[in-house]
């Protein structure tokens, strides 16, 4: 007992607490009861301890997703504290599943629990990875799509970030938008 | 103060075995 005090105590405690939320996609359920929070946690180790146990979400089979949020934000537009924001959103190739995604999942989740986003970090809600048999894709979900300072500087932030070419444009998506038409038609509203 | 740790601080912590 007197153990596992000493290690909370020498925990390095993140700034927020995080949940991470598992998604599989069950036909024949109501979409949300395929979304279950698999747990939370608020220090460095913690987070390691659970990134070390699940499966890769290159591992994962089509129609999963793994989201990590802002603990009390739920991985839907319909949130309260997402409706009036948007998502950058990274679309991968199939080929990239093997070569890029796990990494690249990884320094997003890196970007947000180590709060990379300097005076914005209070914008992000979380972010999200879709493993689809088309193309795999990996988005970061901000509060405000009208916070064109914060957001923009999260696009710069996190395309850097990821090690992304200066000739890759990323878009950033209002989900008031996404929601209404379908992916492919989405205009993007920032773009870095 | 706000908690901010970069990549390679994070990154430290990925192999430690208290963690698995």
């Amino acid at each position: 007992k007197e153990m596992t005090a000493m290690e909370k105590v020498m925990k390095n405690p993140l700034q927020s607490r995080w949940a991470l939320w598992f998604f599989k996609n069950v036909k024949s359920q109501p979409w949300q009861c395929n979304l279950r929070l698999v747990t939370a946690f608020t220090t460095v180790e913690d987070f390691w301890a659970l990134h070390t146990h699940i499966q890769l979400a290159s591992k994962l089979s089509s129609g999963c997703d793994y989201s990590i949020f802002k603990d009390g934000i739920e991985p839907m537009w319909e949130d309260s504290r997402n409706k009036r924001g948007g998502r950058w959103l990274i679309t991968l190739s199939k080929q990239q599943r093997h070569s890029d995604l796990d990494a690249l999942w990884l320094e997003t989740l890196l970007c947000l629990i180590g709060e990379a986003f300097d005076e914005y970090n209070e914008d992000i809600c979380g972010a999200v990875v879709n493993i689809r048999a088309k193309g795999d894709k990996i988005a970061v979900w901000t509060r405000d799509a009208e916070n064109r300072d914060a957001v923009t500087h999260i696009g710069k932030v996190y395309k850097e970030r990821l090690g992304l070419s200066s000739k890759i444009v990323i878009g950033y998506q209002a989900h008031a938008d996404t929601a209404t038409k379908s992916n492919s038609l989405t205009k993007n509203k920032f773009v870095v | 103060g706000k908690k901010q740790y970069d990549r390679d601080f994070l990154l430290s912590f990925q192999y430690m075995p208290a963690c698995v």
